[in-house]
């Protein structure tokens, strides 16, 4: 099975059109690699992003230096799939 | 767990173990449910769909419930299975369902994409897309949400095999999707649609395909209003309600633009329940909450298209 070590989702604030290109442009280049869990839209709605550890330092930058106000939702997206998975185990046990 | 079932609502479950309590539900209310067989997805797998009817003449005015389509939203599975159980338990205890039911049929599809969400649990949780194989292409499968006959290959969506949102090479190329066109346009007589989604706690409705309103937007945002306050009325969960198309984005091919343009007035989307911390892995705790509310704003829909039969 995927294993998503290290990996994290960011939410990322976009305040206007200016920012929802450049998100755009982000999420889809593929020197990232990065998964949308909720894309960019026109409205002004946080944009969620799983980022591949690799990519972490680099998807950083690019938000610090564009100005984009972001957060960690997820800091250790692996820990939270070993605990789902635990719980189904127990679960099938029981 | 309900009525001495084994079946644990609050936790996620495997295909097999889904499709075994749907067995089990129709089993133990035969009389009032059955489970039928719509079709197989690309790798053999049954499509099965729980259909809870009170009799009356074949093909009574019906109400279609999607779940799953997309195969990492997990809680959508497990808020249609518990809706399942939730439907026989409170048929003949709750007015506003029996009434639902003398007048109505419902069928429920919890898990309309049956190939991915087995990949989910065996290689790579966050799938989304069918595992149909792309000729040419070394990515797999199509988005079964894009691939509908509403303004195919349209905004919104990607000709790359490798896209989250390729629409795949035609419109209904999925077999998960073309077995559900076919039973409901075989049936004829489908009143509403829902499909059941995760996350973000938006009530949508037509289209996403374009920002043209629907003929009927003033009357489903109304409703799908009234099915958010009713929702928010238990825990106080906030949803924006919107056609899909300005409340997110644009969306080409989805499932409730092809059941509203096929005559099926009210078609709503739901994206469940969003903490702020989860994403897609919204911890089992937390499937009967989100099922429990969202049963309030699902009843909210059925009574009014109970009421509004065209």
């Amino acid at each position: 099975r995927e294993k998503f070590l290290g990996d994290q989702v960011f939410r990322i604030n976009v305040r206007n059109g200016d920012e929802i290109s450049k998100l755009s442009w982000l999420v889809n280049s593929d020197n990232f690699k990065l998964d949308v869990w909720r894309s960019p839209s026109t409205f002004g709605r946080p944009v969620d992003v799983l980022v591949p550890s690799v990519s972490l330092q680099p998807v950083r930058s690019f938000l610090a230096s564009q100005g984009f106000e972001y957060s960690v939702t997820i800091e250790d997206l692996q820990a939270l799939l070993d605990d789902e998975d635990e719980e189904m185990q127990h679960n099938e046990g029981q | 767990e309900r009525n001495g079932s084994h079946f644990n609502y609050g936790a996620y479950h495997s295909l097999e173990a889904i499709y075994h309590e749907m067995d089990s539900i129709a089993s133990d209310f035969p009389d009032l449910v059955s489970r039928v067989q719509i079709g197989c997805s690309f790798e053999h797998r049954p499509m099965y769909v729980l259909k809870f009817s009170t009799g009356g003449e074949q093909q009574r005015p019906a109400i279609w419930l999607n779940a799953g389509i997309h195969s990492r939203e997990w809680v959508s599975q497990a808020t249609a299975i518990w809706t399942a159980r939730k439907i026989v338990s409170d048929y003949q205890k709750d007015p506003a369902l029996s009434a639902i039911l003398e007048k109505m049929d419902i069928f429920l599809l919890p898990v309309a994409n049956p190939d991915g969400y087995v990949y989910t649990q065996t290689h790579n949780r966050m799938w989304r897309k069918t595992r149909s194989l792309n000729p040419g292409s070394l990515c797999v499968g199509t988005d079964p949400n894009r691939n509908w006959n509403a303004s195919f290959a349209g905004q919104g969506t990607s000709a790359n095999p490798c896209s989250e949102v390729y629409h795949g090479p035609h419109a209904n190329s999925e077999v998960e999707v073309k077995s559900v066109v076919e039973f409901i346009q075989n049936h004829g007589n489908f009143k509403c649609f829902v499909d059941l989604h995760s996350y973000s706690q938006l009530l949508m409705y037509p289209y996403g395909y374009t920002v043209k309103k629907a003929p009927d937007a003033e009357e489903l945002d109304e409703v799908a209003r009234r099915a958010a306050k009713a929702l928010a009325s238990l825990s106080g969960t906030e949803y924006q309600v919107g056609p899909t198309c300005t409340t997110v984005y644009p969306a080409s091919g989805s499932s409730i633009d092809w059941a509203y343009d096929n005559g099926i007035k009210y078609a709503f989307t739901f994206e469940l329940r969003d903490t702020g911390h989860y994403g897609f892995l919204l911890p089992a705790s937390q499937i009967v909450p989100t099922a429990e509310e969202t049963w309030l704003g699902l009843r909210s829909i059925m009574a009014h298209v109970r009421d509004h039969l065209y």
